[in-house]
């Protein structure tokens, strides 16, 4: 495992715990999308569906653990303790558009014909889009709190990060997967209009707002 | 033949 790798996983981390302690630390979830959540719910089960039948290392399954109980509660914060306090006239994004051409792609385009396989490579090209209805939210109210902006940071530098990695395990071991790759600068572009707007205005100490 | 990825990442 290389730097970047790690780094990646950490923020990715990092964004899960920010999202977790916001919440509940505000007892709050007003400007988060519930509907991103439940997506990368789906994301996490149908990836770490080899949890038990196919061991790497015990960070890995110890990772995978922690995504996965981290976005079930978050799920449960938003639609269960702190449901009071859901957007939910502002979250309406249909994720249908995102779930149904995930699927599709996944049966045409994959490594394996195999369940496990379709499903690891749904949850690929479902992540590379599942932030959207987060980010549809965030330009429909025109602002983000400051924390929900660190997360929505913390989470597009995952990716980011891990495009590093693949370039260093390419160079270093030949090693590529043109699925996770394609998807990965797919996700990655998605944030980059985000990314100006956190470096030009958050990080200096203003909140992000859209300009109307 | 099925080729085997492994998904050593997260």
């Amino acid at each position: 495992m290389n730097v970047f790798r790690f780094l990646g996983d950490l923020s990715h981390l990092v964004a899960i715990v920010i999202l977790l302690l916001k919440i509940w630390k505000t007892r709050s979830c007003s400007g988060i999308s519930g509907r991103s959540q439940i997506l990368f719910a789906i994301v996490f089960t149908t990836r770490y569906l080899d949890l038990f039948s196919n061991f790497i290392s015990v960070y890995n399954t110890s990772m995978k653990i922690v995504y996965i109980t981290c976005s079930y509660a978050t799920v449960y914060l938003i639609y269960g303790k702190f449901k009071a306090t859901y957007d939910f006239n502002h979250d309406t994004f249909r994720i249908e558009f995102l779930l149904v051409p995930s699927a599709i792609l996944a049966f045409l385009v994959n490594h394996d014909f195999s369940p496990l396989e379709i499903l690891w490579t749904f949850s690929i090209y479902l992540e590379s889009v599942a932030i959207l209805p987060q980010l549809f939210l965030v330009s429909k109210t025109g602002e983000a709190e400051t924390i929900t902006s660190h997360y929505l940071f913390a989470l597009g530098s995952y990716r980011l990060l891990y495009l590093l990695n693949w370039l260093w395990r390419y160079f270093s071991q030949g090693f590529y997967d043109l699925i996770a790759l394609l998807s990965g600068i797919l996700q990655t572009v998605l944030y980059c209009d985000f990314f100006y707007l956190y470096i030009s205005k958050v990080l200096k100490g203003k909140k992000l707002s859209l300009p109307a | 033949h099925a080729l085997h990825i492994p998904h050593d990442e997260l």
